[in-house]
């Protein structure tokens, strides 16, 4: 179980990051891209969940996954 | 709502589209009746108009592609990001791009192309996504109803912050459910091509093509070209009133002069000439004149030939001179008896009509040469 778990989460964090990166204006590099309490990442994770209406989590939630894999618009969410 | 950094927005009212491509997905006239109510959701609760354009450049171009097609924006497979369109300006700026890997539809099934393609017009018309889940610019796709009105009220207070308000109807569009596709067959109101009892109000040429008022109707024909559009008079012209009585053409000038009861309007191209309409005494008719039912410009002569019942007067460009007198139509235009509802001319011809009827005058030999049913000129 915990490998299949693993690489879920693994996938899952590939899929936010993705999306941060085509609607939130994240710009993935070696460090920003760890997932500490106030990298850039969550930073841009947190400006989603708020965009939103989630509960700002900073944590690749449940609730957060299920927006992520939604079908939207390919435009950004925040003015580049 | 919001804008776009800047707040860019286009600083005319009537915008061009072309529709570049086909999704193999629909039938080319469920994709272009999708794309012009998605146009229409925007225009029923503003001043702006939209004319479709087949060849050529336009405000907004409109394109199916997959994966990488030359902007910086690759799309992405089948599922989440289904399209894309920018803010206005030139070149990219309005375009709206739609991703062939979605399965388009004009049902709820699948990805529903005029409900994707109202959003995306949001953005070709400057606003930017909205944090309110019930409006049309929430960056999601959601199940909707298709037969309410996509706008919320936030999308509205929106472009209505950018454009202003809908001169013709009130502000608040809830109230409408459905949005009137104007070229929906369904409509009785509409007038077709093919009705053999067609009358026109109006005829003039019109930089290279022919335009045939009826109604809030135009067609536009090039002689050229075997199909003609069918518009709104409102999509080119949004302040001229609808059932015009007369038009004609100066082409020297670039105008066409359109009359209604006891006033006339000069536009050029999509814009009126500032400072119409004008009365008709303007012209050098008497002030009991309320209204005129045809006219043309005869560029050769350079003269300009207004009818009324079974008279005209002739304005003489270089004399710049009026009639006094009028004169019946059946001695200057021999067959050419009591009233008519349109004229104009092509080439060294005139086409008179009048109820269901036309006739064809050479104006040389001075005697009418054919008689023609009203919609020879567009095929049914």
């Amino acid at each position: 179980f915990p490998a299949n778990t693993r690489q879920t989460k693994e996938e899952d964090i590939q899929l936010i990051q993705k999306y941060l990166e085509n609607y939130y204006g994240f710009e993935k590099d070696g460090e920003s891209s760890v997932w500490k309490s106030n990298s850039p990442i969550i930073q841009k994770l947190k400006e989603m969940q708020e965009f939103f209406g989630l509960e700002v989590t900073g944590k690749p939630d449940s609730g957060t996954l299920d927006v992520v894999q939604k079908r939207r618009c390919g435009f950004p969410d925040i003015a580049g | 709502f919001s804008t776009f950094a800047g707040e860019p927005k286009w600083a005319k009212q009537v915008l061009t589209y072309r529709i570049v491509n086909y999704t193999p997905d629909l039938r080319p006239a469920d994709v272009n009746a999708a794309i012009k109510k998605a146009l229409s959701v925007w225009s029923s609760v503003t001043p702006l108009r939209f004319i479709k354009k087949d060849r050529g450049d336009a405000d907004i171009m409109i394109s199916f592609a997959a994966r990488d097609h030359n902007d910086f924006i690759p799309f992405d497979g089948p599922g989440g990001s289904l399209a894309h369109a920018y803010a206005p300006g030139k070149d990219f700026g309005g375009d709206a791009h739609f991703d062939e890997d979605e399965t388009w539809t004009k049902s709820t099934e699948g990805t529903n192309l005029f409900y994707v393609a109202a959003h995306e017009f949001g953005h070709s018309l400057g606003l930017f996504h909205s944090k309110d889940p019930n409006a049309l610019m929430y960056p999601v796709y959601r199940k909707f109803d298709p037969s309410v009105l996509p706008l919320h009220q936030d999308d509205i207070s929106g472009i209505q912050y950018l454009y202003g308000p809908s001169p013709n109807t009130n502000n608040d569009q809830r109230e409408s459910t459905e949005i009137k596709d104007p070229t929906e067959s369904k409509d009785p109101a509409l007038p077709s091509i093919c009705d053999s009892n067609l009358t026109f109000d109006a005829v003039t040429t019109f930089r290279g093509e022919i335009m045939f008022f009826k109604d809030k109707h135009i067609w536009r024909k090039h002689p050229a070209v075997s199909t003609a559009d069918f518009n709104l008079i409102s999509s080119f012209w949004p302040l001229l009133p609808p059932g015009v009585d007369a038009a004609y053409e100066i082409p020297e000038n670039d105008e066409t002069v359109i009359f209604k009861d006891n006033e006339f309007w000069v536009v050029r191209g999509d814009t009126i000439v500032p400072g119409y309409p004008q009365k008709l005494y303007t012209l050098g008719f008497s002030k009991d004149i309320m209204k005129i039912d045809a006219a043309f410009h005869n560029i050769n002569e350079g003269k300009t030939y207004y009818f009324i019942a079974d008279k005209f007067w002739s304005y003489d460009k270089r004399s710049q001179s009026m009639d006094r007198k009028s004169l019946l139509i059946r001695d200057a235009f021999p067959g050419i008896n009591g009233k008519i509802d349109a004229v104009f001319q092509y080439e060294n011809f005139l086409y008179f009509f009048y109820g269901k009827k036309q006739f064809e005058f050479d104006l040389d030999k001075k005697r009418v040469t054919r008689f023609l049913k009203t919609n020879f000129w567009i095929p049914c």
